[in-house]
């Protein structure tokens, strides 16, 4: 899965996932 | 709000009620950090429009890996102008007998 997940110390839980490519800011 | 280089838009639908509300995060423009940076993709996360300061997030963001600590500012600044416009568009969107 390209989805990973981080938990801070102090609690907090960050999920990262791909960025959609129609979001991303044109080059 | 300014172009900080770093995206934040609400993950959910907002209900306009629970104070707890689900953001995304992503980096648009590299070149506006002034770390060098590791493109990790969008970082999800709830964060609770009351009692949460985005700069403390900013900062564990930074302890977690994801950013360096010389963009905390900017990260925190494109958190704080997110949640500037939740609560402004929430209190736009309240209805007079509430």
């Amino acid at each position: 899965s390209a989805t990973a997940q981080v938990v801070h110390s102090a609690g907090r839980r960050f999920i990262v996932s791909p960025v959609p490519e129609a979001r991303l800011k044109e080059q | 709000a300014e172009d900080t280089g770093v995206r934040v838009e609400i993950n959910e639908e907002d209900d306009g009620k629970k104070s707890s509300i689900a953001l995304k995060l992503w980096v648009e423009d590299p070149k506006k950090l002034k770390g060098k940076y590791k493109d990790t993709g969008a970082i999800e996360f709830t964060f609770d429009l009351v009692s949460e300061v985005p700069e403390v997030v900013a900062q564990e963001m930074v302890e977690s890996g994801f950013f360096l600590d010389c963009d905390v500012k900017i990260v925190g600044k494109s958190i704080r102008d997110r949640v500037a416009l939740i609560k402004w568009r929430r209190e736009r969107t309240v209805s007079p007998g509430n």
